[in-house]
């Protein structure tokens, strides 16, 4: 564990945590695609997986189950709870074009043949792309409001302060998982257009809107 | 340089 990590893993942590409370407390779900979040289920359900087979530290089991619950309960409140504001109309981007090409990489590109090792890849893969549907919707209505914008920040934050980790390690530990670091970079590049708009207007106070 | 299978990150 290192500083840069430890950052990332919170950042993730607040994004989830800030989604959450945006919709509880606005009883909506309004600008949020069910889509991504039912990719992000599927991301940590087929990653953690290895929750009952290896045993890395209690900090590490924890932030899974925490990441397995709150993807759920997120799910939930879309799905179930505030079913009626969900805004399906907008969230249109079809998952097969990610779901399919990740089972595809992940069966030529892996470390390893055992379905464990298979599921960890196309967690890596599809993580590095769910967020597209969520980018696509706010595409679609030019805005996005400003919690929601923290959310997208702090997700995206996450990655890249995974990439800074993946770096010290490797100077450090000698450790470098290509796999990890390929589709790392991918999802944080993914999220560049959004990062420059956040900095140079969400954090002067001013609405997320696209240029027309 | 560590290949093996193994992840210890979330």
């Amino acid at each position: 564990m290192n500083i840069f990590r430890l950052l990332g893993d919170i950042c993730h942590l607040v994004a989830i945590i800030v989604l959450l409370l945006k919709i509880w407390k606005t009883r909506s779900c309004a600008g949020i695609s069910g889509k991504s979040q039912i990719l992000f289920a599927l991301v940590y359900t087929t990653r953690y997986v290895d929750l009952f087979f290896t045993y890395v530290s209690l900090y590490n089991s924890v932030m899974k189950v925490i990441f397995l619950a709150s993807s759920y309960a997120t799910l939930y409140l879309i799905y179930v709870k505030f079913k009626a504001t969900y805004d399906f109309n907008h969230d249109t981007f079809r998952i097969e074009f990610l779901l399919i090409p990740c089972v595809i990489l992940s069966l030529l590109i892996t470390h390893d043949y055992s379905p464990v090792e298979l599921l960890w890849t196309f967690s890596i893969y599809l993580e590095a792309v769910a967020i597209l549907p969520q980018l696509f919707m706010v595409s679609k209505t030019g805005e996005a409001e400003t919690i929601t914008s923290h959310y997208l920040f702090a997700l995206g934050a996450y990655r890249a302060l995974y990439i800074v980790n993946w770096i010290y390690r490797y100077y450090t530990e000698s450790f470098i998982d290509g796999i990890a670091v390929v589709a790392g970079i991918i999802q944080t590049i993914l999220y560049a257009d959004f990062f420059y708009l956040y900095i140079t207007k969400v954090l002067k106070g001013k609405d997320f809107k696209l240029p027309a | 340089l560590d290949t093996t299978v193994g992840h210890d990150e979330l």
